[in-house]
């Protein structure tokens, strides 16, 4: 995944059976944004992967105030990649699950 | 503590909590 600037990790261990799961998303490269972030820390949520996208969240995260308007693109595609990722391993790993 | 929460209108909630500096790139 291309480095947006922005990180998104698990902020929990995936077991591969809840379809909503907790994600930590933070600035690491604030010079990769069009907006200035406000300067907060880790921001923490739940994401449904089965009901949600990561443009929600992209667009919830600028209208509660922690990104500028012009980086929602970005950070949705942050969150798309950790997402992808997530869902790529919970294929190999729990197959019948799945 | 340093958590603050912020509730989305959609119901969602962040908490946010500072980074550790070992996670941020060298500015």
């Amino acid at each position: 995944a291309e480095d947006t600037g922005v990180r998104v990790e698990l902020a929990e261990e995936d077991h591969g059976r809840k379809s909503s799961i907790a994600l930590r998303l933070w600035v690491e490269d604030p010079k990769k944004l069009k907006g200035k972030p406000k300067d907060n820390g880790a921001i923490e949520f739940t994401f449904d992967l089965e009901k949600e996208t990561p443009d929600d969240v992209a667009q919830e995260m600028v209208d509660s105030g922690f990104f500028h308007e012009s980086d929602v693109k970005i950070v949705a595609k942050s969150i798309r990649d950790r997402v992808a990722l997530i869902q790529w391993r919970r294929e190999r790993i729990w197959p019948m699950i799945q | 503590s340093s958590f603050t929460q912020v509730v989305h209108s959609a119901g969602r909630r962040f908490i946010v909590s500072p980074v550790p500096e070992s996670r941020l790139k060298e500015q």
